[in-house]
C-alpha cells in the first residue's frame, strides 16, 4: 500500500535495465562488473535511500517477475521449454542481482546485515506467494517462486568464502521460509515445496556439509510439515493420482535419506512416527528399518539367534524428541510418575482409558501422540528399573512390575482401536537391535504370553503381520520378535485357531514360517 | 479398526489446491541453470533402449574412453555442468592443456625443443571448435604462465 | 502391500551416495553429470 507516486515506474526501468546488463557480455564474471554499475543507479533513483524503500522495491520487481511468468504461461502456442525460457530470462537476473546485493551488504565482516536482507527478500517472496495462491486460488501457479527459491539458494551455496562465513543463517533462513510456506499453508506449491527440500544441493548442505548434525533438526521439522499435510490424504487408503505422486515422491525422498543419512532416521524416527498416519505401514516400516552406518545386523533369520547377547542390544538409542513434555496434562503426569513408584493412586489404572481419549469422532477416539508418549515413557522409566538392579530385560526381568501393570491394564482394558493404537505403539519401537528394540520385543512377547483372552493375542499377531506382509524393507527388530512368537513353543502360537481362520491366513503363516525356520 | 476419517473442510481445500498444482508439476530442469545450448528435450526411446546411462557413467574413467571429438563437445556445449568438469579432467588425461588467456586446448605435438622461463619451443595442435577439428598452431610460442 | 521400492529408479545397493545425483521426487532416474551444475572454473565458460 501507499508506494510513493513514481516508484512503480522506477523498478519496472531498473529491474529491465538489470535484466539488460546481466545478460550483456559486458557483465563480467558472475556479473561483478554490471552490479558495479547497477548499484550507482540504484543510488540515482533512490531506491537504496531507506529500509522501506527497499522492502517496496524487491516486493515490486518480485510481482513484476511474477506477473511475466503468469503472461508467459497464458501463452498457449509456446512449448514449455520457450516459456521456461523467457520466465528464466528475468527471474535469474532478479536472483543474482538479490545474491549480490546480499553479499556486498554491509561490509564483509558484517553478517547481521547481509542475513537480515535475506530473510526480508525471502519474506518478501513468500508474502507474495500466499497473497497470489490466495488470490488466484486453483489458478496459482508454482513455477517463478519454485525459480526464485532454488537458484537463490543454489548462488548463495556457492563456494565462496563470504558465503560459507554465513552458511548456516543462510540455511536456517531457508528452512524458515519453507516452513511458512509448508504444504499445508500453500497446498498449491507442495509440489515445489518438496522439490526445493529435497534438491540435491539442500539436502548435501543440511544433512551432510554442516557441520555437528546442526542442520539435521532443521530438516526433521520440514519432514514433519510434509507428514502432517499427508496425514489426512493417506489416512484413507484411497489415493488420488495428486496425492499418490506426492505420497510416491516422499517415499524417493526417504529411500535417499534411508541409504545416505540412516542415523538421521533413527534419531527422529519417533517425531515421524507420531505423525505419519498408522496405516502408512511402508513408510512407517521404511523409518523404523534405518540403523546405524557402523552396525551390522544379524540376520535375523539365524537359528537359535541369542537376541540378548548381542553387543548393542543394551545400548540406549538416540531419541531427539523431548516425548516425555508431550506426556499432558502434569496432574496425568504426576499420577503416572507416583503410580510407577508406588503403585498409587490405585484409581490410575481405571481411569488410564479415559485419560486417553480425546473425541468422540469416529476413526479418532484417542490422542495417538499421547499414547505414543506413555508407551515409550513407561518403556524407558522400565529399561531404567531393570538395569538398574544390573539385570538386562528378558521375559522374566520385566514383569511384575508398575511398568508392566500399566501395560496389561491397556491390553486388557482398551477397546479394539485403542489396543490397536496400544500395540502400535509399541511396534514401533522395534528397530535395529538396542535396548528399546530389546525391551519392547518382550514386552509384546509377554503380553502375547499372559493374554486373559485370544482376541488380544490376534490383535497382537495382526498388528505384526500388517507390517510384515507389505514389501520391504521390515525393521530388523519387527522380524526377531515375530519369528520368536511363532517359533517358541511356549507362546502356543499354532494351537491358536484364528492362526486357521481363514485357509490364505494358514497358507501365509506356514510360508513366513518356513522363510523364518 | 481405525477406519476411513472424513476430510475437514480445510483438508478438502487443500486436496483441491494439490489437484491443481498437479496440473502444472514443477520440472527437474526448474532447478537448473538454462541449458542454451543443449536444453532437455526428452524424447521417448523404444523400451528395449538403455533408458538408464550405464553405471559408473558419471566418473572420470568413463569419460576418460570416450573419444576426444566427443569430449570437446561436452566441454563446449555442456558448459556449467558436471559434464564438462569431468570432460575437462579427462582431456588433461589425454594429455590435453587448457589455455586460459586463449581459451583454447592445446596438446603438445611433439616434445618441445627448449624450454625457457616463460615459454616453450614446440609445434602445438589445437582443437578449434568452431570448424570442430583440430589443426596446428603455427610460429605460437606458448606462454607458459597461462597454462590451467 | 505398498510399492516396491526398488521400482522407484533409485540405485539403493549402490555404494555411493544417492543424494549428489537425486533429480527430483518425481523422477525415474538420477541425474546425468550434463544435468547438474557445477562450479567450473569461469575460464571453461567460454560461450
Amino acid at each position: 500500500f501507499d508506494d510513493p507516486p513514481g516508484l512503480h515506474e522506477k523498478t519496472e526501468y531498473l529491474l529491465r535495465e538489470w535484466v539488460t546488463m546481466y545478460h550483456s557480455p559486458a557483465a563480467g564474471r558472475d556479473s561483478t562488473k554490471a552490479f558495479t554499475a547497477f548499484v550507482q543507479q540504484m543510488h540515482q533513483q533512490g531506491i537504496l535511500k531507506t529500509d522501506d524503500l527497499i522492502t517496496r522495491f524487491f516486493r515490486l520487481c518480485t510481482e513484476m517477475c511474477v506477473d511475466l511468468c503468469y503472461r508467459a504461461l497464458s501463452e498457449q502456442t509456446h512449448s514449455p521449454t520457450l516459456i521456461r525460457a523467457k520466465c528464466f530470462h528475468t527471474l535469474d537476473a532478479f536472483v543474482r542481482l538479490i545474491a549480490l546485493l546480499v553479499k556486498h551488504s554491509g561490509d564483509s565482516a558484517n553478517t547481521v546485515t547481509k542475513i537480515n536482507l535475506l530473510h526480508k527478500v525471502l519474506g518478501i517472496v513468500a508474502g507474495v506467494l500466499i497473497q497470489d495462491h490466495e488470490v488466484r486460488c486453483t489458478e496459482f501457479q508454482q513455477l517463478p517462486y519454485h525459480r526464485l527459491f532454488i537458484m537463490l539458494f543454489i548462488e548463495l551455496n556457492a563456494p565462496e568464502p563470504i558465503l560459507e562465513s554465513i552458511n548456516l543463517q543462510v540455511l536456517l533462513a531457508f528452512c524458515q521460509v519453507f516452513h511458512i510456506l509448508r504444504p499445508a499453508k500453500a497446498p498449491g506449491f507442495a509440489y515445489a515445496w518438496l522439490e526445493l527440500v529435497s534438491h540435491r544441493v539442500f539436502i548435501g548442505r543440511l544433512l551432510a556439509l554442516t557441520p555437528q548434525q546442526r542442520g539435521w533438526g532443521m530438516y526433521a521439522q520440514l519432514l514433519m510439515d510434509l507428514f502432517r499435510f499427508l496425514s489426512p490424504f493417506l489416512r484413507n487408503a484411497e489415493l488420488s493420482k495428486p496425492t499418490q505422486l506426492i505420497y510416491k515422491g516422499t517415499l524417493r525422498v526417504l529411500l535417499v535419506l534411508l541409504h545416505d543419512f540412516p542415523e538421521f532416521l533413527c534419531d527422529y524416527h519417533y517425531a515421524f512416527c507420531d505423525v505419519v498416519p498408522s496405516n502408512c505401514i511402508q513408510m512407517r516400516n521404511l523409518i523404523l528399518s534405518a540403523f546405524p552406518r557402523t552396525m551390522r545386523l544379524p540376520d535375523p533369520f539365524t537359528p537359535n539367534l541369542k537376541v540378548d547377547s548381542l553387543p548393542d542390544i543394551a545400548q540406549q538409542p538416540r531419541i531427539l524428541t523431548n516425548f516425555v513434555s508431550m506426556i499432558q496434562p502434569s496432574s496425568f503426569k504426576k499420577d503416572l510418575d507416583s503410580y510407577l513408584k508406588t503403585r498409587a493412586p490405585i484409581n490410575f489404572l481405571s481411569e488410564l482409558r479415559s485419560n486417553l481419549q480425546q473425541s468422540v469422532e469416529p476413526g479418532c477416539h484417542y490422542n495417538i501422540p499421547l499414547i505414543n508418549a506413555l508407551v515409550l515413557y513407561v518403556g524407558t522409566q522400565a529399561i531404567h528399573f531393570i538395569h538398574g538392579k544390573g539385570q538386562s530385560s528378558s521375559m522374566g526381568t520385566i514383569a511384575p512390575s508398575s511398568h508392566m501393570d500399566i501395560f496389561q491394564n491397556l491390553a486388557v482394558n482398551l477397546d479394539t482401536e485403542g489396543r490397536y493404537l496400544f500395540l502400535t505403539a509399541i511396534a514401533n519401537q522395534l528397530r535395529y537391535p538396542n535396548s528399546h528394540t530389546h525391551y519392547f520385543s518382550c514386552t509384546i512377547l509377554y503380553l502375547f504370553a499372559q493374554a486373559n483372552n485370544e482376541q488380544i493375542q490376534e490383535q497382537i499377531t495382526r498388528v505384526l503381520l500388517e507390517r510384515l506382509i507389505v514389501n520391504r524393507p521390515h525393521p530388523w527388530g519387527l522380524l526377531i520378535t515375530f519369528i520368536e512368537m511363532i517359533k517358541n513353543p511356549n507362546f502356543k502360537f499354532w494351537n491358536h485357531e484364528f492362526v486357521h481362520c481363514a485357509p490364505e491366513v494358514d497358507k501365509m503363516l506356514e510360508s513366513v514360517a518356513r522363510s523364518c525356520l | 479398526p481405525l477406519g476411513p476419517v472424513p476430510l475437514v473442510k480445510d483438508h478438502v481445500y487443500q486436496l483441491t489446491m494439490l489437484d491443481a498444482a498437479y496440473q502444472h508439476l514443477p520440472h527437474p530442469s526448474d532447478s537448473e541453470r538454462l541449458r542454451h545450448y543443449l536444453p532437455r528435450n526428452p524424447c521417448p526411446t523404444p523400451s528395449y533402449y538403455y533408458q538408464l546411462p550405464p553405471p559408473h557413467a558419471d566418473s572420470v574413467d568413463f569419460f576418460t574412453r570416450l573419444s576426444t571429438e566427443t569430449l570437446f563437445f561436452i566441454f563446449y556445449y555442456m558448459e556449467g555442468t558436471k559434464a564438462q568438469y569431468l570432460a575437462a579432467k579427462a582431456l588433461k588425461k589425454q594429455s590435453w592443456r587448457f589455455h586460459t588467456k586463449y581459451m583454447m586446448w592445446f596438446q603438445r605435438h611433439e616434445e618441445p625443443k627448449t624450454i625457457t622461463e616463460d615459454f616453450e619451443q614446440g609445434t602445438y595442435i589445437f582443437f578449434d571448435y568452431e570448424k570442430w577439428g583440430q589443426r596446428k598452431k603455427e610460429g605460437f610460442t606458448f606462454e607458459y604462465r597461462y597454462l590451467e | 502391500p505398498g510399492i516396491d521400492l526398488t521400482t522407484l529408479g533409485l540405485n539403493l545397493n549402490s555404494p555411493e551416495i544417492l543424494y549428489s545425483t537425486f533429480q527430483s521426487p518425481w523422477a525415474e532416474a538420477p541425474c546425468r553429470p550434463q544435468d547438474i551444475d557445477f562450479h567450473v572454473p569461469s575460464e571453461y565458460i567460454t560461450n
